[in-house]
């Protein structure tokens, strides 16, 4: 067995089934196989499980198709069936099924179809903590292979579940319960259901001291806000410590932080006084009724460009070059976008970046040209999600990826986030403190 | 009426490799060309773990291997594993 490295820190666990429109199976049986996959973990250690109705269950179970959200889309039938999260906060202990799939519910058999019983138990492992493992019998072997409903858990896996989660002292193990189509009931185990009060998403980080795997990034379950519920009151100097940014860049080797009209310039000993300051009193002849910059970055060549809207602006230091700004589609950009998201030249390969909603372009700086092969989807920089509000790469040489209030650090090498979780920007790069924050204006 | 099956999307091995964590993504960005030993080190880190023959080529039982229905959870989360050692 293998050990991702983080476990749920209390044992009774809630799940909540979170697809509402299943076309091809009953819902009915579908709790009740995904119920029986719950036990068959439960049944070898302390852990617990109660189905609950609520969002705010400790793993949510969905049925997805194609791109859906967290950067592992699903292709289709066949080949990848579905996939989980390690536990953790957010979408931390979730399971995605390929809803293409050809589910057997129920027991049932086909050539052409597949166990959702089967497929569950395994991807519950990583729910709770389990990577893959080489044991070809294994449960949490990457290969899914046919098993009876009434099969023991493999040796591989049980010790791998005890030793996260201790052994079950006690022999209250009963008949796995049965889904009643004519009630739509699925029975509870009373014996091993402890009461549980309130139901809330629990924090479940707790380290591991066996290899340590890094999880798949956990991001926020929400969907992103639309830009225009982002934007701040304009007029009003925004709190740093208390908001999210429009763009962030290294221009002339400070760090500015952009959001509606004002800037925030960063340097070696902290925020400079006087900020933050207007965006058009540092660079002039923007438009006079711009409410926000998209995107900033400083080009190779010393130049800084500006993304508004569908336009893009280029600056020589303060003033704009003439012949700009330029629409979108002058870079080669399809003529539908309405914004960027972000821009880096992206220190791996010092190549120029263009990220929007959920796709990207690479640029050739030579012909000012977006790269054939492009746009990507987004899900290759692993974790930063999709729709992200900022992106740079700062003097330790690390890309970031800034969204909401927060911001990851992104292994270029590894091509993910460091941390699954998210840091808050004011608390990092502004050093407020987790409660204040509101009226310090750039005030310091 | 049943639907045909879909061309897998990791159709060539390096894609393939690179989902399940045998070789670094960062290569489909950049376009860095690997040498062949990277390759063959990824497919006998495969084989390995698919408990089939160890042969670092792709040969039928690692095409076979490949076609089967998996988990989408990289089963290698760190280079670590494909790093030499020092004796």
């Amino acid at each position: 067995y293998n050990l991702q490295g983080q476990k749920w820190n209390h044992v009774n666990l809630t799940w909540s089934l979170r697809t509402r429109r299943l076309d091809k199976v009953d819902h009915g049986w579908v709790r009740s196989d995904l119920n029986r996959a719950f036990q068959v973990w439960s049944k070898h250690s302390k852990l617990t499980f109660r189905e609950v109705n609520s969002e705010s269950a400790d793993i949510l179970v969905f049925f997805e198709k194609g791109y859906h959200g967290d950067g592992y889309p699903f292709d289709g039938p066949g080949q990848v069936l579905a996939h989980a999260f390690f536990p953790g906060t957010g979408r931390g202990g979730d399971a995605h099924f390929d809803e293409e799939e050809e589910w057997l519910v129920a027991d049932k058999t086909s050539k052409d179809g597949t166990s959702l019983f089967r497929v569950a138990v395994h991807e519950f492992g990583h729910s709770l903590g389990l990577s893959h493992s080489s044991v070809p019998n294994a449960l949490m072997f990457p290969w899914y292979q046919d098993m009876q409903s009434d099969f023991e858990l493999p040796n591989d896996d049980r010790i791998g579940i005890q030793v996260l989660y201790g052994v079950k002292d006690e022999k209250s193990w009963g008949n796995i319960p049965v889904y009643n189509p004519q009630t739509s009931i699925i029975p509870v185990l009373s014996t091993t259901v402890p009461t549980i009060t309130a139901v809330t998403r629990s924090t479940a980080i707790t380290s591991y001291t066996t290899p340590v795997t890094p999880s798949k990034p956990t991001t926020s379950r929400t969907m992103p806000p639309r830009r225009a519920e982002v934007a701040v009151v304009v007029d009003e100097k925004p709190d740093f410590c208390n908001t999210s940014f429009d763009a962030v860049s290294i221009i002339r080797k400070e760090t500015f932080f952009f959001k509606g009209k004002y800037t925030w310039r960063l340097g070696p000993k902290g925020l400079y006084a006087g900020y933050p300051a207007q965006i058009s009193r540092l660079w002039y002849n923007l438009p006079s009724n711009m409410t926000q910059v998209d995107a900033v970055y400083e080009r190779q060549d010393g130049k800084i460009v500006f993304f508004i809207g569908r336009k893009y602006y280029v600056f020589d230091g303060n003033n704009p070059l003439p012949g700009y700004p330029k629409p979108l589609t002058a870079l080669g950009l399809p003529d539908e976008l309405d914004h960027v998201d972000a821009a880096i030249v992206w220190g791996h390969n010092s190549k120029t970046y263009i990220f929007s909603g959920t796709m990207y372009w690479r640029c050739d700086d030579e012909t000012e040209q977006m790269e054939l092969d492009y746009p990507r989807d987004m899900s290759i920089w692993r974790g930063a999600g999709y729709n992200i509000d900022a992106a740079f790469q700062w003097h330790d040489g690390a890309t970031y990826f800034f969204k909401n209030r927060d911001f990851w650090k992104f292994n270029d090498l590894r091509m993910r986030v460091e941390q699954e979780e998210p840091r808050s920007i004011g608390e990092f790069w502004f050093n407020c403190t987790a409660t204040g924050g509101s009226g310090r204006n750039g005030d310091r | 009426r049943r639907r045909t099956r879909s061309t897998p999307i990791f159709d060539d091995v390096h894609g393939y490799l690179m989902k399940f964590g045998y070789l670094p993504e960062s290569d489909l960005e950049t376009g860095n060309l690997m040498d062949g030993n990277q390759l063959h080190e990824a497919l006998r880190t495969l084989q390995t773990f698919g408990n089939i023959p160890v042969t670092g080529k792709m040969d039928a039982a690692t095409k076979q291997l490949m076609k089967k229905p998996r988990c989408g959870v990289p089963d290698i989360s760190q280079p670590t594993g494909q790093r030499r050692t020092k004796r």
